[in-house]
């Protein structure tokens, strides 16, 4: 490792789902609360360092 | 890095010695109090550039997928590993693909790009400036996105950027449904930026993929290009690739060294392209 502890290339990982009723469900993953979201970031070894949200989405920057 | 969270789609994209896989299952435990089950799962990346320091299951790609597989629901039955090579050893592409479905959902165009040696003159925007240890990182951000160039990659997009101490950067843009990412380290001799946008075919104009590529790759004027294109529901484009290739070659003088498709069941196909500047 770089005296930076940099590694570039970044790993990526996309996970869909789906459910019985996305009519009443229509925010989804969204509803899953930040505490939950911090502790799977937890996990990963990462941090939420700014977010930005919109209709469609939400979008947050990762400490790492 | 970066974390995007759709009603049904959730992306996470880490650097460094990060341990992404292991948000495979508390993500799929939180999902399921929502009512919601896995449809599928795509895990991608490039080759390390130290791979001796990532911890397992990061050591190999075989690795990997078996660490993957071992965390994915038996439902997801549609599933393939591929490494695509390139024309430098050193730089292959790594996808791993899982799916409920035999055919894949309608959705974006997904472009990677990653870029190495990026020119020194242009990467000095991504350091912060000295006396500027004041500023606050997402004010540092700011600058670095408008002194870059950034901004003008989508005009159209909200950015939310942040700056590292004391160098590298990162950013997400929002715009409408569609987000697009940048993250840089600027250090010459291990210098590296990636940018990854969503897209259609349809697109064109200013819009067009190709111009967006265009723009965001002459943010870096990199040594080294790769570009992973996934098409999902609307299926291959050829002239998309060619187009790339085209805008490329005649505004940036980027050669395109090497070229590969592979299929995916479930998932779609896969682009996988890499460029040097025509002098070398």
């Amino acid at each position: 490792m770089a005296v930076s502890g940099f590694e570039g290339f970044e790993k990526r990982l996309e996970l869909r789902f789906f459910g019985d009723d996305p009519v009443s469900n229509a925010m989804g993953l969204r509803l899953i609360d930040f505490e939950s979201l911090d502790e799977v970031l937890h996990a990963v070894q990462c941090t939420v360092v700014s977010a930005v949200a919109n209709r469609s989405f939400d979008a947050y920057v990762l400490s790492e | 890095s970066s974390l995007f969270v759709y009603p049904t789609k959730i992306i996470i994209k880490t650097c460094g010695t990060t341990q992404l896989l292991k948000s495979i299952r508390p993500m799929i435990r939180l999902a399921r109090t929502l009512g919601l089950a896995l449809h599928s799962c795509r895990y991608s990346r490039g080759s390390f550039i130290f791979p001796e320091s990532q911890p397992f299951p990061y050591t190999s790609f075989k690795d990997e997928v078996v660490y993957v597989e071992e965390n994915l629901p038996k439902s997801l039955r549609y599933r393939k590993a591929s490494v695509m090579p390139s024309t430098d050893p050193s730089r292959a592409w790594h996808v791993f693909t899982a799916s409920v479905d035999l055919v894949p959902t309608c959705e974006p165009i997904v472009f990677e790009v990653c870029m190495t040696e990026l020119d020194r003159v242009l990467a000095r925007s991504f350091f912060r400036r000295k006396g500027e240890n004041a500023k606050n990182s997402d004010a540092a951000g700011k600058e670095m996105t408008r002194l870059s160039g950034i901004n003008a990659i989508n005009p159209n997009a909200f950015i939310c950027d942040f700056a590292f101490d004391p160098c590298g950067y990162s950013m997400n843009g929002v715009d409408g449904d569609r987000y697009s990412t940048i993250h840089v380290t600027p250090e010459d001799g291990f210098s590296y930026a990636s940018f990854e946008c969503v897209g259609s075919v349809y697109d064109c104009g200013e819009d067009d993929v190709a111009e967006v590529l265009k723009r965001a790759v002459e943010v870096f004027r990199p040594g080294n290009v790769s570009i992973s294109t996934t098409y999902g529901g609307d299926g291959y484009s050829h002239e998309v690739t060619k187009r790339v290739e085209r805008v490329l070659s005649k505004k940036l003088g980027l050669k395109c060294r090497s070229r590969l498709m592979d299929e995916f069941p479930g998932s779609g196909t896969v682009v996988y392209q890499t460029f040097t500047p025509r002098r070398k």
